[in-house]
């Protein structure tokens, strides 16, 4: 089983595109896959039709009773593909659990138990470094880094970065990460500037490729289908399709 | 002297795009505008050419010591507009002053001094609700609230006034919001439902018109220069002049 997390801390650069388009792909290739919305705003949990602000189980569930994790996964319509879905109510977690101990494997040890059941999970992260996002690190193998290709997203990337090799300082194992820059528009300078400083800042967890700017995704959110299922040819869909290539020629290796 | 915030605890949706461009064009009405960044990630500070991590004086200084409000404001390069920016020291005033009394009138006590020197002070609110989104709701006058035209914004949107609306009962003084549509786009089904059902849940609160899709924003931020000041006759800059004009009619009735 591979597990893949989607983080960036700054708000509504793709990560929730990524993780359902990705799965959507996944899926129609026949490989069974687990997505978890780990954002108290739960817009994946909408994206399919749930309402996270009336859910009485989901992913807040795991935290009081992690031998729950099999009767709060829910169907999404599409084969292949289920969903751990999100609550409100998980807004609270940073309160509550604040600086307990060991609360940062609860997710870790509830997937554990579905070793059999799905070749892939992919997390959705909430915009903030907080107890979900150390759940996240600590059970994913891959992190994916949606960065917008533009000038103000890219400073947050460093920052980010950077809290992140803190939080694993405190773990051993072997990480992976790829940074992914999407809603690129090559008709703008700024784009294409942005592009460019990016591939002279990082090496080879900078993808060689980019997802261009697509409005089919917002007509995909508004149908609930993942855009890789409604219309596979679409330059966004094909894009995502690109990454996963390159995601599956790696995930051999770990 | 006018106090506005614009806030969405949505990441990506246009918060500080609008404050800047706003802040823009009543600079070059001739009216003087404080800019306040409130977002510990500072995307308005960098914005301007700053460095919102290694800025030794900022909005986090007032809550050390309110006097010194002054002592902290610095030039934009554009005339008329100055800024009081952010540090990413901002990201741990929630766990310090946590739910410590009299923290939630920082900024407005702090304003108050600045009276006879700014017509205008526009508050960049960071995408979530903690002390600092506190601060900017008991300073303001007027609230604005920019969402984007697409199905999963929408739903975050009617949570976001659910809570405002919790914090404000508190509150006794009289206080209004405007709901902004950004990021339109004509071309898209998505984005016509999605004004559409706008339209049939909100009355007047929300603008009569929407801020377009314009790829110059983009460019704007990159060379750090309000889209209002550099291209004034752009799609995107005379969609934020019409909005003014509504901004403006009101605010003498306040
Ligand atoms: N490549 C793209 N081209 C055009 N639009 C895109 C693209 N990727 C995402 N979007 C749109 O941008 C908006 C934000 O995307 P998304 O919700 O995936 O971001 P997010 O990072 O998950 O946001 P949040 O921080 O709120 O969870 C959505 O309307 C989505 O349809
Ligand atoms: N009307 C628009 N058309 C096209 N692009 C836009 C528009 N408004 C904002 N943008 C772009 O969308 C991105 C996000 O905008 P902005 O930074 O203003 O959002 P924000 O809500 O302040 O984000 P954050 O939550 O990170 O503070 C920026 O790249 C900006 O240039
Ligand atoms: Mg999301
Ligand atoms: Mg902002």
């Amino acid at each position: 089983m591979h597990i893949w997390a989607v983080a960036n801390q700054k708000g509504g650069v793709g990560k929730t595109t990524t993780a359902v388009t990705l799965a959507g792909h996944l899926a129609r290739r026949g490989k069974t896959v687990l997505l978890v919305d780990m954002d108290p705003h739960g817009s994946m949990t909408t994206y399919f039709g749930h309402d996270p602000d009336s859910l009485d189980q989901s992913l807040y569930t795991l935290f009081q009773d992690v031998e729950r994790v099999m009767d709060v996964i829910i169907p999404t319509g599409f084969e292949n593909l289920s969903l751990l879905p999100a609550s409100t109510a998980l807004a609270t977690l940073d309160r509550q659990l604040g600086t307990q101990e060991g609360k940062g494997l609860v997710l870790k040890n509830g997937l554990r138990s579905l070793e059999a059941r799905y070749e892939y999970v992919i997390l959705d992260c909430p915009p903030l470094l907080g107890i979900l996002m150390v759940n996240a690190l600590a059970a994913c193998e891959h992190l994916l880094l949606p960065v917008q290709t533009e000038f103000l997203a890219l400073k947050g990337l460093e920052r980010m970065l950077r809290t992140i090799a803190m939080i694993l300082n405190a773990r051993k194992h072997h990480f992976i990460y790829t940074i992914v820059p999407t809603m690129f528009d090559r008709r703008t300078r700024a784009s294409l500037e942005a592009l460019r400083s990016m591939r002279e800042q990082f090496g080879t967890e900078l993808w060689d490729s980019v997802i261009p700017i697509d409005t089919q995704f917002r007509e995909a959110s508004r149908v609930g289908k993942p855009l890789s299922i409604m219309v596979p040819s679409s330059r966004g869909s094909r894009a995502y399709e690109a990454l996963l290539d390159r995601l599956l020629g790696q995930a051999d290796n770990v």
